[in-house]
């Protein structure tokens, strides 16, 4: 049987790998994860994207490619090719795939094969698209792939602020270096006199993560053009990317 | 050993029997539950919770009383006192509850404990808070807790709104009155010019709950306030539950 490969060696031509993670669900990571990578795209990189999302394997949806298959190749699987970037996903792989199998140690091997298996020769920068929390999967992948830093989203409820900062936490303590947090669903460009507010004022929490020296990236509206563009996979690029990106390097 | 009673037979001095239920977590459902119990005891009933969420059993923070605990009397546990309703939770009784552990028939035998086991005498209107979702444990609670109905809460985004109507499905298999859909965090009231704004335009799922003859109880802004004052345990009450209320009777 041939030797595992160590997640280290894996993708050794891509120069950069970006964990985009959560504290919890439903914050809008995937979205972010594709908004970035699409940013990275627009500014010229060779960009590859890994849906390690098994939970929730939304990539393929909002690159309007879930109907696409990878090809193989040399023993190796083939990104799908959507919108400038590569991508690959198990929402590629297996039609109506059952989250309750995923725990724990498949988890990580699911993932780990993502990263093995597949040629991410024509690729330079791969965000890494994280299932939501900051638990043992999330470790072993900060471990195990060697990534140039983490991005947290969140949104700017107490609930989930906390969850964020535990993420800090975590990435720090796995000596991954935090990038930043994006604020999602942040704030509210009012219809009647175009002006935006912030939904929540800034709290405690967001002290702390002052405190904690975490860079805030930038905060995105609440905007039902971000939720359609994703259900109908034309995604909308916003301008964060860019300053998140920028940030990284 | 003592036959086990069945739920049929629980609390069988309570006239009414109200689920609130949620398609996925993080809705609000727990505050749209402590809103209708303190709501209908504004109204003079004599109101008990019955905070069924097992996994996140926020009930006690958000009343206030997240130290207290119940105490027994006859073989009974006697509900909380708190903002004039009688409350009943897990969160009450054990210290950081694992919710790994609560999966399908345990889950269901502890909710089925907690009506049994509690001593419901003081109270008219029972409000059963549930865990999020529409799965087996749900289904068990509603075949079994013989309810006078169900409120199923849900945001406006599609994503919620799809596990909101599964929720319709699944009430009206097991033969539970929806008695109707709160859509809470759904508007934003602007601070610069006052207004109100829907946070996202009606969709083809309203249409769909239309179709499907679910009546909308109300609108919930999203507001800061309404999650200072959960965390806080000082619970706003807002204006929908009385006509939620209103309904079910
Ligand atoms: N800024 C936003 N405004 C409105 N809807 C959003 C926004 N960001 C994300 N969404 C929507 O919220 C839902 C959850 O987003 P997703 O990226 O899948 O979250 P996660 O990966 O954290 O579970 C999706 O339907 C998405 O289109
Ligand atoms: N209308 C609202 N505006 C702002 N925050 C809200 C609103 N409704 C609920 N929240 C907050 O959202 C979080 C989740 O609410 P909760 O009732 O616990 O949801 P669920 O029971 O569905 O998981 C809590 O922090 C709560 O205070
Ligand atoms: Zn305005």
């Amino acid at each position: 049987t041939a030797k595992r490969p160590l997640i280290e060696d894996l993708a050794p031509g891509v120069r950069h790998k970006i964990i985009v993670a959560s504290g919890k669900g439903g914050v809008g990571k995937s979205t972010v994860a594709v908004n970035l990578a699409l940013g990275l795209a627009a500014q010229g990189h060779r960009v590859g994207l890994l849906d390690a999302d098994i939970y929730g394997p939304s990539v393929p949806t909002m690159l309007g490619v879930a109907d696409r298959r990878p090809e193989a190749t040399g023993g190796k699987l083939l990104p799908v090719s959507a919108h400038g970037i590569q991508a690959v996903s198990l929402g590629f792989l297996t039609e109506g795939l059952n989250p309750i199998i995923w725990r724990g140690p498949l988890a990580s091997r699911a993932i780990e094969q993502l990263l093995a298996d597949v040629d991410w020769s024509g690729v330079d920068e791969l965000v890494l698209d994280l299932p939501p929390g900051t638990g043992d999967i999330q470790i072993s992948i900060a471990q195990k792939a060697n990534p140039t830093g983490a991005i947290i989203v969140t949104t700017p409820q107490d609930v989930a602020l906390i969850d964020a900062i535990r993420g800090v936490h975590m990435f720090r303590k796995v000596e991954v270096p935090v990038i930043g947090v994006v604020e999602n669903m942040s704030t509210f460009a009012c219809p009647h006199c175009g002006r935006e507010s912030n939904i929540f004022p800034r709290g405690a929490l967001h002290h702390e993560l002052e405190r904690l020296e975490v860079p805030m990236l930038g905060s995105i509206p609440i905007d039902p053009a971000v939720a359609a563009g994703g259900d109908r996979g034309e995604p909308i690029v916003s301008a964060h990317p860019d300053s998140a990106a920028a940030r990284a390097y």
